[in-house]
């Protein structure tokens, strides 16, 4: 089903791109995590859906994929 | 709500803005107005005043930009982001920026540079954004009203403890977010819309939703951009798949999420309310009999909606056909063949059938609290 993955690729892109820009998400550590237990994107998402007082799974869900299509300010929500 | 990481402020109260581009979306006079109302949301609530120049460095410089502007910040066309702003500082420190790609607007369509402003200026003074959906400072574009921006208690607390209160002997409030389990929780107005049940409280509105475990809080202008906030009684007309929403003598219509073109219409043409009716306190429709009923004060009203005229021999009093039920409801809504009446922290379930009071429960009842 092309369309599907095409669609799921899109979705990556968009969450990769959130959460770099507005989570302060490293992509380094994304290739190299320092802590092999721990995924800096699972993280980075549950941090995310804990301010937007999602349910907490550190999952793309579709509530939080909604979220990020959202408009939005370009100040980032977390600092580094 | 959260200040700025290191928490910059800016040294001086009396603060100068500069418009150094406009964009051609709309009037020169409508830029200039609502930047000036924006800086007033900030100014009514803190000891900052803002005072526009056009020769000299200004502290807060504002600009509308495409793409790569030079700052580190692309913009990304259309939609997503919309602004940024820096936090105070010289140089760059309190420019905002505006997307030029986005459509700039004096009303509710997207985006009402007035709001997005308001929001921007937070930054240029040192918020952060805010994980309070009913703040000013959240990160998310949602509309609220067209000609005043009501900051949250939550806003005017974040300003406040970065500049002190504000010069006027009455010291300012903002609303607060309704959080489904609070006690004291009493709503607006309640409806069934498409098989679920919505709240109304202020500028909000609450549901139950399978997807997350407590209620969702959101603004009411997510779904319905151009209602007003603070509606005062709904109700759904299941067999004409539409919503009226009632606020003063108005009304709405919407099929969904669409406000149907014509309203707000008076209750007094449509319903045939005699002028003494200044408001609808609640209201409610019934699918099987087509029969719609309006409560005021301690009087009912009973609307047919397939003779869409007011049964004769109205208002009625309440306590006369639901025993139990006192006078001044806050909302009421139908589920299962009952009407749940919601007076203050209160919920009263009636029996149609039998016609009483079945169960009291409480208002949030319905959010698994």
């Amino acid at each position: 089903f092309p369309a599907g993955l095409q669609t799921k690729e899109q979705d990556a892109k968009i969450i990769q791109k959130y959460l770099e820009k507005f989570y302060d998400l490293k992509i380094d550590e994304v290739k190299n995590p320092k802590n092999k237990n721990s995924n800096p994107v699972t993280e980075k998402l549950k941090e995310m859906q804990e301010f937007f007082g999602l349910k907490v799974t550190g999952k793309p869900d579709a509530e939080t994929l909604k979220i990020m299509k959202m408009p939005r300010c370009g100040v980032p929500d977390v600092f580094s | 709500f959260a200040i700025t990481e290191g928490n910059p402020k800016w040294d001086k109260n009396n603060l100068t803005y500069s418009i150094e581009n406009y964009t051609p979306d709309l009037a020169r006079e409508d830029v200039d107005d609502a930047f000036r109302k924006a800086f007033k949301v900030w100014s009514d609530v803190s000891p900052l005043t803002f005072t526009k120049i056009s020769k000299g460095e200004a502290d807060i410089k504002i600009s509308f930009n495409y793409r790569d502007h030079y700052d580190n910040s692309p913009f990304d066309g259309p939609n997503g982001i919309l602004a940024h702003a820096f936090q105070p500082g010289p140089g760059i420190g309190g420019d905002a920026h505006f997307d030029e790609e986005e459509r700039w607007t004096k009303d509710h369509k997207n985006y009402n540079l007035y709001h997005v402003a308001a929001h921007e200026f937070g930054h240029s003074l040192g918020l952060a954004h805010s994980s309070d959906i009913g703040a000013l400072m959240y990160p998310t574009y949602g509309f609220n009203d067209l000609d005043n921006i009501q900051l949250s208690q939550d806003d005017i607390d974040g300003i406040q403890a970065i500049y002190g209160p504000s010069n006027n002997p009455v010291q300012p409030t903002g609303s607060t977010t309704p959080k489904a389990c609070d006690k004291k929780l009493t709503f607006d107005a309640i409806t069934t819309v498409r098989g679920e049940k919505i709240f109304f409280k202020d500028r909000f509105y609450l549901r139950k939703t399978p997807y997350i475990p407590e209620a969702e809080v959101n603004l009411i202008s997510l779904f319905w951009p151009n209602l007003p906030g603070g509606i005062e009684a709904a109700h759904e007309v299941t067999e004409k798949d539409i919503v009226r929403f009632f606020k003063d003598s108005k009304f709405w219509v919407a099929l969904g999420t669409n406000v149907l073109p014509g309203y707000p219409k008076d209750i007094y043409t449509t319903f045939g309310f005699p002028k003494t009716v200044k408001k609808i306190d609640a209201s409610v429709s019934e699918e099987y009999t087509g029969k719609t009923y309006f409560f005021v004060g301690n009087n009912y009203w009973r609307y047919d909606e397939r003779r869409r005229s007011m049964d004769a021999g109205y208002p009625k009093l309440i306590i006369d056909d639901f025993p139990g039920i006192g006078s001044k409801i806050d909302a009421v809504v139908n589920d299962s063949g009952f009407f749940y009446f919601f007076i203050g922290t209160r919920q009263y379930k009636f029996d149609l059938q039998a016609k009483r009071v079945v169960a009291i429960l409480k208002s949030n009842s319905w959010f698994n609290c």
